[in-house]
């Protein structure tokens, strides 16, 4: 199985 | 006080196109040096970002960095209210809670106003890091959007892999599996036409074909598309607007457990 991984886990919140 | 006129007004329509059905509002960031948009999808899975460059439009003028609340939704009901060849001027004023959009025919004789409610929209802008890529593939636009609408008939994912040998596609689903192989093919009569294919390191990622598939609504911005991946990345599927700048779509990858 593979997990979808989200956007804020590559790219920071300023 | 803001105004933008753009001559080829069909590539606002091409560009609302390619991003309204993933993100359903957004702030437009308007400046001196052209206009920009950054947006998740309302799953946080990918991103939007946009910019169209001053240079690219006929007159331009933005007297104060503005940022402007639309839904995406009612903006393309509204260019799409544009004909193909009508020149798009972009028109707000300071404090006001509207834009509107003047659509000119070619030939003048037919002028058009529409006014859009703008709204409040909370949205930070993410800072997306200046990244080295292992892989960026350059390919015909159409042929990609091939690719992904192909292979989303067999599996719901997609695994691209780049190797020496060239950038391979594969899916697998109930009826079986299916695997596509462009090899660089630059010995061809139009430029666009090409595959090239850059290396720095092999690279496998697994992708939702459902958000490709989106992505390729942007294939009548450009004849073609480049997808840059790293493996702690997100991929970077980017379609150039011709002088003006830029539809990026990032996604985040799918990974094993």
């Amino acid at each position: 199985m593979s997990r979808q991984k989200s956007i804020l886990s590559f790219f920071q919140k300023p | 006080m803001l105004e933008l006129r753009l001559v080829q007004g069909s590539l606002l329509k091409k560009v609302l196109e390619s991003i309204k059905d993933l993100v359903n509002d957004a702030n437009f960031d308007f400046s001196s040096s052209g206009f920009s948009l950054q947006s998740m999808d309302s799953s946080h899975v990918a991103l939007v970002a946009l910019l169209l460059k001053s240079e690219g439009f006929e007159h331009y003028r933005c007297d104060r960095n503005t940022s402007m609340g639309m839904n995406l939704g009612n903006m393309s009901k509204m260019l799409k209210c544009a004909g193909n060849d009508d020149i798009i001027t972009i028109k707000g004023d300071d404090g006001s809670d509207t834009v509107t959009f003047m659509f000119e025919s070619p030939t003048q004789d037919k002028i058009a106003d529409f006014e859009m409610k703008l709204m409040d929209i909370d949205s930070e802008h993410l800072g997306i890091p200046e990244a080295e890529y292992h892989a960026i593939v350059k390919m015909p636009s159409a042929e990609f959007a091939r690719i992904c609408k192909d292979l989303a008939s067999i599996g719901d994912t997609v695994v691209i892999s780049v190797t020496k040998e060239g950038v391979k596609f594969s899916t697998r689903g109930d009826i079986g599996t299916a695997n596509i192989v462009l090899r660089q093919n630059t010995t061809v009569d139009k430029p666009e036409d090409a595959t090239v294919i850059e290396m720095n390191e092999p690279v496998s990622m697994t992708f939702a074909l459902r958000y490709m598939n989106s992505f390729t609504k942007a294939t009548p911005l450009s004849n073609t598309v480049t997808i840059s991946m790293s493996p702690d990345l997100p991929v970077v599927v980017e379609y150039k607007i011709a002088e003006m700048g830029y539809v990026r779509f990032y996604l985040a990858p799918k990974m094993e457990e």
